[in-house]
């Protein structure tokens, strides 16, 4: 494992106990999307289906556990925590998640490397992880007053897929034997790039020592 | 090539 790829996972996580720390200690979910947190929870469902089955390491078998656990009791948090599940901006989040979901899986069942179960629902969570951040940003749009965890929630989850970009860079140029799909890649890409509008944001504001606002 | 780079990854 490489530098990139070490550095993506631990942005990953840190994005991860951002979140809780947030819904945790503040005991609120203001400015976060829902249907986002629906969508990296079926990501991780699809993604890790091998969880059991196929073994790499044990890092990468605790990181799957983690993440499962930590979609899993946002949603929680969100859905049933009797404070918390007051604080949800249900008004705000309108972004029709389903049509992202139907289109990743019809995508999914076209464009793919292999035509099996688990090789299918691997390639629809990678097209589904691309795009699931779309109703946060689109809620993050609509909040006036964006607080410094959730910005900095978003900020470490699009760094996150930035670095493991470096890391493919990394592994293609040291690798012999490197297998790796373009089709990682270009959704990798996509999913780095839909950050820019907000980096370009987020970056402006943390200089210039203002509050984070994007503009609608 | 069964042993595809993208699977060692999260």
């Amino acid at each position: 494992m490489n530098i990139f790829r070490f550095a993506g996972d631990m942005m990953h996580l840190l994005s991860v106990v951002v979140l809780l720390l947030k819904i945790h200690k503040m005991k609120s979910c203001a400015g976060i999307s829902l249907k986002t947190q629906e969508l990296y929870a079926l990501v991780f469902i699809c993604r890790y289906l091998d969880i059991f089955t196929g073994f790499i390491s044990l890092y990468n078998t605790i990181m799957k556990i983690v993440f499962l656990a930590s979609a899993f009791s946002i949603l929680w948090y969100m859905r049933s925590h009797k404070v918390v599940r007051q604080t949800y901006d249900k008004d705000q989040d309108t972004f029709r998640h389903y049509f992202l979901i139907l289109a990743c899986m019809v995508l999914a069942l076209l464009v793919h490397h292999k035509f099996t179960f688990r090789e299918v629902m691997w390639t629809f969570s990678i097209y589904l992880e691309a795009v699931a951040i779309l109703p946060q940003l689109v809620m993050l749009q609509r909040t006036r007053n964006i607080d410094n965890l959730t910005g900095n929630y978003v900020f470490f989850l699009g760094t996150y897929r930035g670095l493991y970009m470096l890391n493919w860079v990394y592994r293609y140029l040291t690798e012999v034997h490197y297998h790796h799909r373009w089709l990682t890649w270009i959704s990798g890409f996509i999913q780095t790039a839909l950050y820019a509008d907000f980096f370009y944001y987020y970056v402006k504001s943390w200089r210039n020592n203002e509050k984070l606002q994007l503009p609608a | 090539s069964h042993d595809h780079a993208d699977k060692d990854e999260l």
